[in-house]
């Protein structure tokens, strides 16, 4: 059988509401390791994977390599009704057709048990090759969110520029041009409000702000995030989830016809 | 103009 504990219960919660936009169903393929799911967006524009290493659950047992088709909207509305400070349990038999989702408040006076039938996904998994990206940067997850907000209303591109004084991110349309310059921040008292940019070579890419704000929904999960980019390759767009894996999404750029 | 690639051009089915 398979049973994972989360004590942590709301990082599932903000998992789903990660996912929950962008993929309408997906697998959950659970081994030893962990918990793993790759998927992309029915336009095959982006690609999800989703890391929660066993190491990170309170309890973590599975008996056999699993994968568990989920329809990822239903998920996300049985995990609404976990409270934040829940201890979350998914749950399911070797060979089940469904899976159980049990929530427990912290003083273990209430319990609730939510039972889904699972789908079957035939879903291929793609390959990602390990990339030496030419330019890695860091900032809040909060500042990356306003900036694709704020950008999404001049154009449906962000051209996202990177150079060695820093970050420009631009769009332009109908009502003019915005740009947005970060530049690395000298030394600030808190971690999380670092804008850090580790650069091997220039890159300036063209993304569509429909996906990149849908990965912004991730915002809650992570005060910081990661952009990896290079030339003429999708952008990687990284959330940790607290010490026990992390929300990849790749997004292919639009390349000159 | 630029024409929006897809995921799967980059990363290969295994």
């Amino acid at each position: 059988m398979f049973e994972a504990r989360l004590v942590q219960g709301n990082l599932l919660k903000k998992v789903l509401e990660s996912l929950k936009d962008l993929l309408t169903e997906a697998s959950w393929d659970c081994a030893d390791t962990g918990i793993q799911l790759q998927a992309m967006d029915n336009s095959h524009v982006s690609l999800v994977s989703v890391q929660l290493r066993a190491d990170g659950f309170d309890k973590f047992r599975c008996d056999r390599q699993l994968s568990m088709g989920m329809n990822l909207t239903s998920m996300s509305k049985i995990l609404r009704c976990a409270a934040n400070d829940d201890i979350i349990t998914i749950k399911a038999q070797d060979q089940a057709d469904n899976v159980t989702f049990v929530f427990e408040s912290p003083n273990q006076e209430k319990v609730a048990d939510y039972e889904m039938k699972l789908m079957n996904l035939d879903q291929e998994h793609l390959g990602i090759p390990e990339t030496d990206y030419a330019a890695v940067i860091k900032l809040p997850a909060a500042e990356f969110q306003r900036i694709i907000k704020d950008l999404s209303q001049f154009g449906e591109s962000v051209v996202i520029s990177c150079t060695k004084e820093g970050v420009k991110f631009s769009a332009a349309g109908d009502i003019g041009v915005g740009n947005i310059k970060l530049a690395q921040t000298a030394s600030v008292d808190k971690e999380e409000e670092a804008v850090t940019i580790e650069m091997q070579e220039p890159v300036t890419l063209t993304f569509a702000c429909r996906y990149l704000n849908m990965f912004t929904k991730a915002t809650c999960l992570a005060p910081q995030v990661t952009l990896s980019m290079s030339p003429e390759v999708p952008l990687v767009v990284e959330y940790k989830i607290g010490d026990m894996g992390h929300v990849r999404y790749y997004l292919a750029p639009k390349i000159e016809d | 103009t630029k024409s929006q690639r897809s995921i799967d051009t980059f990363f290969k089915r295994k």
